[in-house]
Parts: C-alpha cells; structure tokens; sequence
C-alpha cells in the first residue's frame, strides 16, 4: 500500500517581489529537507504519526518559519510556541500551548498524548512537564531571529500609532 | 505556523503542528493550532493542519469542518477543502490555507491568500515544492 505525505511552512502575503532568491531557496530547500525527514519513515513502514511528528521537528528548526527557533514574539517581546498532534486511527490527541523554552514543541505534544489522560497543556505547567520527559530545552537567545525582532518593533509601533491590532499585515503577522 | 498530514502504509491517517502564533500577539494568546479542530485534525477519514489567522480557524472548527463535510455530506476532499478555505475562512474574515491528506492518499492544499510554503510527495515520486498559486 503507498504512502502519502504533505507539509506546510505557513501561508500569508508572499509578495515575489520581498523575497530575495536566495531566501526563497533556503525557504525551498528546508521545505525539501522537512519533507524528506517525513518521508523516510513512511518508506521504511513508519506510521504516520511519527511521520508527521519528524517533519515538524525539521521545520521546528529551521530558522525560516515561524515555529521553534524561527517563531515570532508576542507584545511582551517572547515567545510563546504552542504545537498539536493527532492519530486519526485512534484520535489520540495532545497539544501544548504558551512554551517558552522547549525546542520542540511538537515532540512536548506527543508527550502529552503518550504520558497523560488529557489533550492540551499549557504555560509553566506544560513547560516543567516537558523537562520532567527529558525533552531539550534553549535559553531565550536560541529563538531570537533579527528578522522576527524587527517585525515586533514595527507591528509594536504601528499599533503604538494607532493601528488596529488585528489589521497587521499578513507579512508581519505570521513572519 | 508550520505542518504536515500523512498517511502511511496501513493507511492511518495523522497530522501535526507547530508554531509562534502571530507578530506582536497578546501574552498569552491562544491560537487555533492547539485547538484540535480548529488548526490540527485527524480521524479516520482525512487529517488536516491549518495556518492563517488563528482566531477565523477556531471559530469555525475548520479543521474538523472539513471531516464533517466529507463523513456526513459525502464530499471528496477536494471539494470539502475548497468550501472551508475558499468559503467558510473568507466568510469569518481569515485568511489562511490547510493541506490535508484523505484515506485514499488523495493531498489537497488550498489557500485564500498569496502564497503558502508547501511541500508533498505521494510514494517514492520526485517531491513537489510550491509557494504560490
């Protein structure tokens, strides 16, 4: 029987003309490379929960989308990840929300699904629950990216001018 | 936001996702990924993640919409996908796209905005990679 796999690296207002080539390369090949860590496990008869779960961890990482190490921050100027997993064969869900240090957050929600009798986790709770299943945590630095540190300063300044919060730019919004 | 559908070689069906939420978001702020039905799904039937504007994804259930309309309407993925994110986002005021795999290994990733990041592959065929339309 064959397999199937599809990621996303999110969606928004992608004008052609702000995205240098060489950062659509990069935004290419690690959409390339997240793709291959998924399909690896699909072909060596993987199931498709830890599929998923792989290509995500390689997006986590990847400083180009805003998940993991190249997430976005909040008005308060951190960031707060939040991640979900689900088994359509079983609907065994987890799902975690306002992590701040875990560096990925998708593996703290398959913790969740695999470990407790609950769906979400959230917040400081969440987070010593992911130290307490040994998963890696980073120092504030490990997120911080310029580019998401100067989309904050802008989208904090117009809404300083008077912007509507919700009216952002797509661009800034999701980075 | 970021994430990935699959269907495996016993054909289950499982979806993940991951992300920052939004620039400049409220402390605290909880977005549709970690909502299951709303940004990230799976059943039986089709597994779904979601990325776009959060608060339009949660209030209509997106994700899961699109496993209702295919389990108790009859609609093949294709077109239960292209209601909910052509449709039912734009009628919330969202902007935003999902990729979905459905039990036949069929992917579908429709979008109502300028581009999204996006990668699949079905067996061992070259990979596709895409960003817009």
């Amino acid at each position: 029987m064959s397999f199937s796999i599809a990621i996303h690296g999110g969606a928004g207002t992608i004008l052609r003309s702000e995205i240098q080539p060489e950062e659509e390369a990069r935004i290419r090949a690690g959409l390339a490379h997240a793709l291959e860590q998924g399909r690896a496990v699909l072909r060596a008869g993987g199931a498709a929960l830890d599929a998923v779960q792989a290509a995500v961890m390689a997006l986590e990482d990847d400083p180009c989308f805003n998940a993991g190490r190249g997430a976005v921050f909040n008005d308060a100027g951190f960031v707060e990840l939040e991640a979900a997993a689900m088994d359509g064969a079983t609907r065994a869900a987890g799902t975690v929300t306002g992590l701040r240090r875990v560096r990925n957050p998708v593996c703290a929600a398959r913790e969740v699904m695999r470990r407790t009798p609950h769906v979400t986790l959230g917040f400081e709770a969440a987070e010593r629950f992911a130290e307490a299943c040994g998963l890696p945590l980073e120092d504030a630095a490990y997120f911080h990216t310029d580019k998401r540190w100067a989309a904050l300063q802008q989208e904090l300044a117009r809404i300083a001018a008077g912007g509507d919060a919700s009216q952002a730019s797509e661009q800034v919004k999701h980075g | 936001t970021v994430g990935a559908v699959a269907r495996d070689a016993q054909g289950r069906l499982a979806a993940a996702t991951s992300t920052g939420g939004r620039t400049a978001k409220m402390a605290g702020r909880i977005g549709d990924t970690p909502v299951i039905g709303a940004g990230t799904w799976a059943d039986e039937t089709v597994a779904v993640s979601a990325t776009g504007h959060g608060e339009s994804f949660v209030r209509g259930a997106l994700a899961h919409e699109i496993s209702a309309r295919m389990r108790l309407a009859g609609q093949s993925l294709a077109d239960a996908a292209e209601a909910v994110v052509m449709q039912e986002l734009g009628a919330l005021a969202g902007t935003g796209g999902i990729i979905a795999v459905d039990r036949n290994g069929t992917i579908v990733t429709p979008f109502n905005c300028e581009g999204m990041y996006r990668a699949w592959a079905v067996d061992d065929a070259p990979p596709q990679v895409a960003i817009y339309h």
